[in-house]
């Protein structure tokens, strides 16, 4: 199973991920 | 094997008349309702297409295969069979069992019991930041919408319309009466939005920008978006109207995948209002990273909940798409929600709808903070 998130956001959003890394639920994905 | 080869004769038999016959009602069914293969077009509408890839996998019954599965795996194990199995399964896909809510796992009473198990309250701490991961899993890619397309994997992009759904004289909506099934779901009241399970959150955190949003409309000072670009669309399907995107906002996406031995339920990924929910029934190939990486349009050709809403920054929307083995998607606050229904798929592309306004009348729409259980996979 997946989850696709689609989101708007400020352009200036960050991701504190990378493709491949393993995360568990609560964990920081942007900023 | 060589003379073989090279020296026997061919002879051609006749078929017996009922094969032949067996074989052409086995043909026609497959070319009436067994053709899996979506095409997006360039407005986002899905018809039937037909890459040889797709049409091997959609020749296979995945959909009763993954209800077989489910079935096999609600069947109750005896008692004491179950640590046995459930620490073979547990060891075999990597759980972590110190994590469960119930450590007693006998009672759990089949496979089906113990995959959609709960986590202890506290084990994953919610961060306080915009975004949160709303499941256990591994990221497959992200990055931002372009021209309306989302990239499931490099260089192969899928449209962002075909995953959302949109409604249009060739794709018409059916609606769904929505109504909360469930007496314990949380109705939220419009006195009651500033203190969600007991969490204080304001009417901006859930809103934020979208006055400033609907007010740049008509400024003359801010370009104007193409009918087509990705913003407007997100926009425009979640809102239902073609509202004009900020100057300085952007589509994003990202896609998480749930491999057998993770926690299956998943949860809010920041403060946000679900309005509305679209239910596309569709295959159930696999989503691990090999198919992904393979099977173009993935994504669009499964089973899928289209949750779209807003959050602060304008549109939100949150896709659990189900695969073979976990064909099954719960949503907690949705109880008329069924997933993986025996029956004819229909065309390519159309979705039952739902609208969550009658949740919260102040905020239209379900109302969900960081970490929040939303629902689940289900095996099967």
């Amino acid at each position: 199973s997946s989850i696709v998130l689609v989101f708007e956001a400020p352009d200036d959003f960050v991701w504190k991920v990378h493709a491949g890394q393993k995360v568990k639920y609560g964990e920081v994905m942007g900023d | 094997l060589a003379d073989a080869w090279r020296d026997t004769p061919t002879k051609w038999y006749p078929l017996p008349i009922g094969i032949g016959a067996l074989l052409l009602v086995v043909l026609n069914y497959r070319k009436n309702y067994s053709s899996k293969e979506v095409v997006v077009d360039g407005d986002g509408n899905a018809r039937r297409g037909g890459r040889w890839g797709v049409h091997v996998l959609g020749a296979l019954p995945l959909r009763n295969l993954s209800r077989l599965w489910g079935y096999l795996n609600s069947l109750t194990l005896p008692v004491w069979f179950r640590p046995y199995g459930f620490r073979l399964y547990a060891w075999v896909f990597g759980c972590n069992l110190d994590e469960m809510a119930e450590q007693d796992l006998k009672h759990y009473t089949s496979l089906g019991d113990f995959f959609y198990r709960s986590l202890k309250d506290g084990v994953r701490p919610i961060a306080s930041t915009a975004l949160v991961s709303p499941a256990d899993g591994k990221i497959l890619h992200f990055g931002t919408v372009e021209g309306a397309r989302v990239e499931q994997v490099k260089g192969i992009t899928y449209s962002l319309d075909a995953l959302l759904g949109s409604s249009s004289p060739s794709n018409p909506v059916e609606t769904v009466p929505f109504t909360h099934g469930n007496p314990d779901a949380r109705k939220v009241s419009d006195e009651q939005f500033a203190d969600v399970n007991g969490i204080p959150y304001s009417l901006d955190d859930f809103l934020g920008r979208i006055s400033q949003t609907r007010s740049v409309e008509g400024d003359a000072s801010v370009p104007s978006a193409s009918p087509s670009s990705a913003l407007d669309v997100g926009v425009r399907v979640a809102l239902g109207s073609k509202e004009a995107p900020t100057k300085s906002s952007r589509l994003f996406f990202c896609v998480i995948y749930l491999a057998p031995g993770d926690y299956h339920r998943f949860h809010s990924p920041t403060a946000w209002v679900v309005e509305r929910r679209r239910h596309f029934s569709g295959e159930l190939f696999s989503v691990s990273p090999f198919v992904a990486q393979r099977l173009q349009d993935l994504f669009v050709l499964n089973e899928r909940v289209a949750l779209l809403g807003r959050w602060r920054y304008g549109f939100f929307s949150m896709i659990p798409v189900g695969a073979t083995n976990v064909g099954s998607i719960k949503i907690n606050f949705d109880q008329a929600l069924r997933t993986n229904v025996r029956g004819r798929l229909p065309p390519p592309g159309t979705f039952r709808e739902a609208t969550y306004s009658g949740a919260s009348t102040l905020l239209s729409g379900q109302p969900l903070v960081p970490g929040e259980e939303m629902g689940g996979f289900c095996l099967g």
